[in-house]
């Protein structure tokens, strides 16, 4: 997290640190399922992608329960039993992380307290969320200014309309050819400090629900060019919904 | 003379009968039937010479060493002595008839042809306990006691008490071994209520079905020979059931009314050798064994359609108030029924009513359930309500909320009647300190 400030305990009680192939983050859903980016599990571009998703289960450390990073590793991880990725996710396009989700069901449900807590899916009828200069938090144990953080950091940025990242994309084009779909969007300043980075993937941008007063996760921290050098771009949650009910509801 | 055959019943004719009957004709016959039977003769047809008080033809009839009568003449007619339809009956099992015809049947050189007779005996019963059929020179005694006729014959028996003697009339005193196996009945002293006889070593045994009673009472007079200062030293009267001595009696003062609980009676009564006293005499009665009146343990059991009297097979079904189990022992039961033994007890022993307990109620994770009411336990309408670990759970309950009492049936139901407990799901987006920004 750049230009962001220090989460106290309890504020994002939904954070989970992973370590999968190096740091991530994700967020708690009820009180088993752990809410991330597809790409944390399989980045893009590495060959790692042939290690079945019962390998990386196996493997995959999940913490929770702490903003600093030696805390949480003290208090062990959560065994994970299963790896769901979205189908649209292609490990292969280095340039489209479309259906940049994924869904880790906990081998053993956590207990919920104070420092533990679930976010919300947004109701699949509120699109204010996604409306141009809506705040939303985003919490993450990723780098800053060069340095990975030992403690988990938020800051809040606002959503940005679709054609505004559209054609900032466009801007850049040339450089990097990276495609922006309706299941993304962008969030952040093109000159302000204030930013999302690396080891910030799978973390939750988070909206207060006013009428509920409940905090809505409303996007996956999934990409941008460079950090706080302009937008950082976000997996839109509520085009999942569907998908991500069909596999807790089943479970 | 033709001696009748020995059977029961017959016809006598005259000779020739139905043609007229010779002259100078003397015919006899002697009926004999069993002993105990008497005969009856009548004439079915009669048609002989008539005369002066039968002077030339006639039959006569004789029975019991009597003459029973001389008889002749036509019926309607003038002279002569008709039978007409006379019974004649003997008082003993034999009768003769005798017949006699003279020389002629002439009236006025005319030859009548008279036919003679033709007569039908048969053998009835005697009642041999009838004291007008006693016969003066009858050899047989009388029968002492009881006469009991029957077709053909009588016997004798003898008043409880007596034993028929090998005459098979007279009656002894034969006490020693008195059986009743009647529902109810009477057994009394020898010759009560007259004075009882002296030496006797009677034993009145009532045997009656298991699981019946016997009641005894005591008639009026009673009176046994006794003694002022010493309990019955000349003769006893000694109730025992099932040989358990229940009472020695003696005196005028009547015991009035034993109830045994016992379906063995036996009544022993010995006298000396010398006595006036009359005896006394008994009712017995019978009834069902009582068992005695079955009281709950406890104020959760209840006897169903309780019965004012319990006797020998009848039965009481116990269950439990609402919420109690019944229990015998350690152990459970479903139902539980007692029935009154022949010895009147009941077949087992009343159980109790234990309070249905539900055991710790489920726990509920992520949650707690705390007890509504007090004392806190598991017992049979405990109350209990669920909680979750707010505010981090919230909890979802069926239609029947989160309040879930011990049924009778020992779970813990909710309002509804359901057994499933609360889930305490997850609250989402409710941290405890969220993010709040003060400098604008």
């Amino acid at each position: 997290i750049l230009g962001g400030k220090l989460a106290g305990r309890g504020s994002f009680p939904w954070q989970a640190l992973t370590g999968i192939h190096g740091r991530g983050g994700g967020a708690l859903l009820g009180d088993r399922w752990i809410l991330t980016a597809a790409h944390t599990i399989f980045p893009k571009g590495s060959g790692a992608n042939n290690v079945s998703l019962d390998q990386l289960a196996e493997e995959a450390n999940i913490f929770l329960g702490h903003t600093k990073v030696e805390e949480l590793h003290k208090m062990g991880n959560h065994p994970v039993r299963r790896i769901f990725i979205h189908p649209d996710y292609n490990p292969k396009d280095e340039h489209n992380f479309d259906g940049d989700i994924a869904l880790m069901e906990l081998k053993h449900p956590v207990t919920l307290g104070p420092t533990v807590l679930p976010i919300c899916l947004p109701d699949t009828t509120n699109t204010t969320f996604y409306m141009d200069g809506h705040m939303g938090y985003v919490s993450g144990f990723g780098v800053e200014k060069n340095f990975i953080s030992n403690n988990l950091k938020y800051v809040s940025l606002p959503v940005v309309a679709q054609e505004k990242c559209q054609s900032w994309l466009d801007s850049k084009k040339r450089y990097v050819p990276m495609v922006f779909s309706e299941n993304m969007f962008c969030a952040g300043f093109l000159t302000v400090k204030r930013d999302t980075c690396q080891g910030d993937s799978g973390s939750v941008f988070t909206v207060l629900d006013t009428d509920s007063g409940r905090w809505v996760a409303t996007g996956i921290v999934s990409w941008g060019i460079g950090c706080a050098e302009g937008y950082g771009f976000y997996t839109k949650i509520l085009n999942y919904l569907d998908w991500i009910k069909g596999i807790v509801r089943e479970d | 003379s033709s001696p009748a055959p020995r059977n029961l019943f017959g016809e006598i004719r005259s000779p020739g009968y139905p043609k007229p009957y010779p002259n100078n004709n003397i015919s006899i016959w002697d009926i004999r039937i069993p002993k105990g039977y008497v005969v009856k003769l009548t004439f079915r047809y009669f048609d002989l010479e008539p005369s002066e008080s039968c002077f030339y033809d006639y039959v006569k009839i004789k029975a019991d060493k009597k003459n029973l009568g001389r008889y002749c003449g036509q019926l309607g007619s003038a002279t002569g002595n008709h039978p007409g339809r006379k019974e004649f009956v003997s008082k003993g099992n034999r009768m003769q008839l005798a017949f006699r015809s003279d020389f002629s049947n002439e009236d006025n050189g005319t030859v009548i042809p008279y036919r003679g007779f033709l007569a039908y005996y048969q053998a009835l019963d005697l009642d041999e306990c009838d004291p007008n059929n006693a016969d003066e020179e009858d050899e047989r005694p009388q029968c002492q006691h009881f006469c009991h006729n029957y077709v053909g014959g009588y016997f004798c028996s003898c008043r409880t008490g007596y034993q028929l003697q090998s005459d098979h009339h007279s009656c002894k005193v034969e006490c020693s071994s008195e059986l009743f196996t009647e529902a109810s009945g009477y057994l009394s002293s020898p010759e009560y209520p007259e004075p009882y006889p002296e030496d006797l070593q009677c034993n009145y045994s009532i045997r009656l079905p298991k699981g019946m009673s016997i009641i005894l009472k005591f008639l009026k007079p009673f009176e046994i020979d006794d003694h002022q200062q010493v309990h019955c030293p000349y003769d006893q009267l000694k109730i025992q059931a099932r040989g358990r001595e229940i009472g020695e009696f003696c005196g005028k003062e009547s015991p009035g009314s034993i109830e045994t609980n016992s379906n063995e009676v036996d009544i022993l009564f010995f006298t000396d050798e010398s006595g006036f006293s009359r005896g006394w005499k008994i009712r017995y009665t019978s009834e069902k064994i009582r068992c005695p009146q079955p009281v709950p343990r406890d104020r959760f059991t209840v006897i169903r359609d309780l019965q004012s009297v319990y006797r020998f097979q009848d039965y009481f079904v116990v269950s439990c108030k609402t919420g109690y189990n019944l229990v015998e022992g350690n152990r459970k039961l479903l139902s539980f029924t007692a029935v009154c033994q022949a010895d009147g007890t009941w077949h087992q022993s009343m159980p109790r009513c234990e309070i249905v307990k539900c055991g710790n109620p489920t726990e509920l994770t992520n949650g707690a359930f705390s007890y509504v009411n007090k004392p806190a336990n598991n017992n049979y309408q405990s109350v209990i309500t669920y909680r979750c670990n707010e505010p981090y759970y919230h909890i979802v309950t069926g239609t029947g909320g989160d309040t879930f009492t011990c049924s009778p049936d020992g779970t813990w139901e909710d309002r509804d009647g359901q057994v499933r407990i609360p889930a305490c799901l997850p609250v989402c987006g409710k941290p405890l300190h969220p993010v709040t920004e003060v400098q604008r």
